[in-house]
């Protein structure tokens, strides 16, 4: 028996959209900590890793752990049916093949509930292991948004290189080259303006402009985002999902033969 | 020029 109630359940909507363009299928993993989904891509170059932990229900009942495959195309769809103000619950039975949503809205007038077929999903579980970064860049989700939107004009790959002066990202395409460099900025009125780089040492990396910009879908959830580098590992670009968890994106570099 | 890598590259199978 599975029960999961959220009361912003304009959250699920959001994870929904800024996944399901990455990946098709995903088995979604709810346990004592959270309801959580990791799935890479087709091509096996991007994973994403989704926590949204048990405390951010308003209830949550899941009696042993549960592995529901989904298509997330077919999910999105449904979820698109809640009002951005709705209640979504999310319902399963053991054994079952079904996963229910049910929509309440605000003044409980209105009360849904959508049935969706489950799939088996073959996916590997990856370990991710935890990491020493060179650097760690904070900066407005909405500005990382823009600066890969523009740069993919451009060209179609972009090198992040983070030294004292700050965070470049550059591009090269046939009509030109482009550089934009993002320099440490504290002296915002909130917060989330801030632009904070921490370097332990200097990082370059190339990745593939299409795969950050699809990751920049989850901008609505998040008005920062941490973009974490390393010599040779896959950049984690991480969406914090207010109260609840994160989303986070990892993708594996580019590199040279 | 420069290859495009994998996840599973640097992630191991758990």
């Amino acid at each position: 028996m599975l029960e999961l109630r959220l009361v912003q359940g304009s959250l699920l909507k959001k994870v929904l959209e800024a996944t399901k363009d990455l990946v098709t299928d995903a088995n979604f993993d709810c346990s004592a900590t959270g309801f959580s989904l990791q799935a890479m891509d087709s091509s096996h170059v991007a994973l994403v890793a989704l926590l949204l932990r048990s405390e951010g229900f308003e209830h949550y009942r899941c009696d042993r752990n549960i592995s529901m495959g989904m298509n997330l195309n077919n999910m999105s769809k449904m979820l698109k049916c809640a009002g951005n103000d709705d209640i979504i619950t999310i319902k399963g039975d053991d054994g079952s093949d079904t996963v229910t949503f049910m929509f309440e809205s605000p003044n409980q007038d209105k009360i849904s509930d959508f049935e969706m077929k489950l799939m088996d999903i073959d996916s590997e579980h990856l370990g991710i292991p935890e990491a020493e970064y060179h650097a760690i860049v904070k900066m407005p989700s909405s500005e990382f948004q823009r600066i890969c939107k523009d740069l993919s004009s451009i060209g179609d790959t972009v090198v992040i290189s983070v030294t004292k002066e700050g965070v470049k990202f550059s591009t090269r395409g046939d009509i030109g080259t482009a550089n934009i460099v993002c320099r440490q900025n504290k002296t915002v009125d909130k917060p989330e303006e801030a632009t904070i780089i921490e370097m332990n040492e200097p990082v370059s990396l190339t990745f593939a402009l299409r795969y950050l910009n699809s990751f920049t879908k989850a901008t609505p959830l998040s008005e920062s985002v941490t973009v974490s580098l390393s010599s040779e590992l896959p950049v984690v670009v991480e969406y914090k999902i207010a109260d609840m968890g994160y989303i986070r994106f990892y993708l594996a570099p580019k590199i040279e033969d | 020029g420069s290859k495009q890598s994998t996840i599973t590259k640097f992630f191991g199978k758990f």
